[in-house]
């Protein structure tokens, strides 16, 4: 089964960052050896679980770069089974430096080889910035499949094609395995006209690439970041909670299936 | 009083284009002369306005890589009083050609020089995608001031430190006038302890900048763009169009006040 995912979406504020942080410690949870990879300059996954700034001397900026192995730069978390590859904001600079380096866009599948070959984990999910930039394209380079958070908006609809349509190109130029493996629908509201409305489009038209399990909008997964702890672990009895614990098992049972 | 305005954030969804869509309208409504510049490959603030593909076929990018001057790249709006140079998914290569260019941070500010000269416009309003790349360091260079949509949300806030510290650096380096002329709350929701928290944080921080009116959220303001209108003709009297009447008016009595 896959077992490198980036979670992209070029449209911002969709959930990429929620998703991979209890997405992660909900496969954590039942016995999953996760590493998250922050591939945001923001940083926001590494906040999110609980990674203090000391910590991240050395993160993805310097991995990418070449100036240290993945395996220094990953921290343990509080979660058992769950490292991060932090990220600062020097990060952003690396997509200009990255430019005039060779196999720019082979970076970060560089970085995880030996992490792959030694097998130190079962699932790595790589959380991206929202652009397309050469930040995600390392990231859909290194993976072996995408899982795309969508909001129930409009805005965020319209983005889908354009999305698609960059997987395409770099399935054709430069990683003939990435597939859109899923599509998680996140802050729904299911009294909201619009959100059933994308819905329905949506798995009208993608079909069973979409997960059953949509996480709703709960107030508690918005809170939990603030204590720098996944909402898991903040309310484990909450909507949010319930719903990451569901999607995790629906993603385990697909990568059984093939 | 300042007439270009950045929309600029690098935390996504936020409501930069909302706010860039429903603040140009109404301001349009009032009588100025509002320009909108999208900014952003992904081409929401042009689509929030009714602007059309066939309208698209010159745009932002061909402006910034000097294929087309900015006024033969402007479309009408059903608005009165108000233009806009839109975008579509070819800007996002813009990010890489400019890289090598002359100038590659003055490109906008070049381009709007004829406009801002010739008074064409009362005010220019520039939508910005969730990055500090080149395409929001050229809206940060022409501009004269920068509007902060922020939402009130625990991520969003850790962002804003980065932010100021990118604005202050391109007010040394690149643009002497530059500041943070507002910080907006947007998707306001009262009854949600974060989002207080977060305001009276912002406020305690930011004092006078931050302006009183606070946008709500509101569905019919996330309903308006599939519509191709801004909130304010999609439903004049829900509580997002009230709102962002007022944000204008407030926004013009402190630029009277200089
Ligand atoms: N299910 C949910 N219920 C309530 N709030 C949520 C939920 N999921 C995410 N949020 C909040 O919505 C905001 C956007 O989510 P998040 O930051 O994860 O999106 P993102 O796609 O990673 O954003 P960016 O594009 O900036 O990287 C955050 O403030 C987050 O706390
Ligand atoms: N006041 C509001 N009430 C309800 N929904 C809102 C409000 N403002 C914005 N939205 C919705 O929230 C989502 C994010 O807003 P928007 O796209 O304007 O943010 P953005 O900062 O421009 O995002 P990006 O970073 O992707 O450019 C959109 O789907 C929009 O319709
Ligand atoms: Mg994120
Ligand atoms: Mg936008």
């Amino acid at each position: 089964p896959p077992r490198v995912y980036a979670l992209a979406n070029q449209k911002g504020g969709v959930g990429k960052t929620t998703t991979a942080i209890n997405l992660a410690t909900a496969l954590a949870a039942v016995g999953q050896r996760v590493l998250v990879v922050d591939l945001d300059p923001q940083g926001n996954a590494s906040t999110g679980l609980g990674v203090t700034a000391e910590q991240r001397k050395i993160g993805t900026y310097e991995v990418l770069v070449g100036e240290s192995p993945l395996a220094a730069a990953t921290v343990a978390t509080r979660i058992p089974h769950l490292s991060v590859c932090p990220a600062t904001v020097n990060l952003a600079g690396a997509e200009l430096e990255l430019i005039d380096l060779e196999r720019r866009e082979f970076r970060l599948v560089e970085a995880l080889k030996d992490a792959v070959a030694a097998n130190s984990y079962d699932l790595v999910l790589i959380d991206c910035p929202p652009s397309l930039g050469l930040l995600t394209v390392n990231a859909l380079v290194a993976a072996d499949a995408l899982m795309v958070p969508l909001q129930c908006e409009f805005f965020a609809l319209e983005g889908l094609g354009h999305l698609t349509r960059t997987v395409e190109r770099l399935r054709r130029a430069l990683n003939p395995k990435l597939f859109i493996a899923g599509i998680m629908l996140t802050m729904m509201d299911r009294r909201n006209n619009l959100a059933l409305q994308v819905e329905s489009d949506v798995r009208g038209h993608f079909g069973d690439v979409v997960f059953g399990t949509t996480i709703p909008r709960n107030v508690r997964v918005s809170e939990a970041p603030s204590h720098g702890l996944p909402v898991l672990l903040y309310d484990n009895a909450c909507a949010g909670s319930q719903a990451y614990m569901l999607l995790a098992g629906e993603m385990l049972r697909r990568r059984k299936l093939g």
